[in-house]
C-alpha cells in the first residue's frame, strides 16, 4: 500500500494518514524559484 | 496555509548515513502528512511501512504480526545547523509542524533521518 494511517495513543490518540510515494516528482509541489 | 489543522507537510525520509547499515532500508521515501501528525506518528508509520515491505519480499508468509511491529521502534533525526552534519534526535511529541519551525524553517520539503532506536 502506499497509504497507512496511524493512530498514536501518545499523542492524544490523534489518527493521522501517511501517503509515500517512490520519487518526488508529480508527488511533492514543484516550489520553483520560491 | 501554515498553522491550518489540515495543512499538508512533505517529508523526504531516509535511513541515518552513519547509523543504518548500506543493505539495510536505505531507499529514500517520499512522504505526505498532516501538519499535526507528531514524531512518534512518523516513527510508527516507519515500523509499519517496513514490517510490511518485508513482509512482501518473504512473499506474504510468515511475515511480521502487528504486535511485533509495535515493538520495533525507530529513532528519527534531523540534520539541521549552519554546518550541517548534525543530527539532532527528535522528542516523539513534536509535531511536524514544530519540527519545520523550530530546525527547518525553508521553503522545501522536510529532510528527516531514521534509525532503529538502540535496545537499553
Amino acid at each position: 500500500p502506499s497509504e497507512i494511517t496511524v493512530t498514536d495513543i501518545t499523542s492524544n490518540s490523534i489518527t493521522v494518514t501517511f501517503r509515500e510515494a517512490r520519487c518526488a516528482e508529480g508527488f511533492f509541489r514543484d516550489r520553483g524559484d520560491e | 496555509g501554515v498553522g491550518e489543522a489540515g495543512s499538508e507537510i512533505e517529508l523526504v525520509f531516509r535511513a541515518h548515513p552513519l547509523l543504518v547499515e548500506k543493505d539495510g532500508y536505505s531507499q529514500t521515501r517520499f512522504v505526505k502528512t498532516t501538519a499535526n501528525a507528531t514524531v512518534d506518528h512518523l516513527s510508527k508509520y516507519l515500523a509499519l511501512r517496513i514490517a510490511l515491505e518485508e513482509q512482501a519480499q518473504r512473499g506474504g508468509a510468515d511475515g511480521v504480526t502487528l504486535g511485533e511491529v509495535s515493538e520495533k521502534q525507530y529513532t528519527i533525526y534531523i540534520c539541521a545547523g549552519a554546518a550541517g552534519g548534525q543530527y539532532t534526535t527528535l522528542n516523539g511529541s513534536l509535531t511536524l509542524e514544530l519540527v519545520n519551525e523550530k530546525y527547518w524553517k525553508v521553503s522545501k520539503p522536510l529532510e528527516l533521518y531514521y534509525a532503529p532506536t538502540k535496545e537499553q
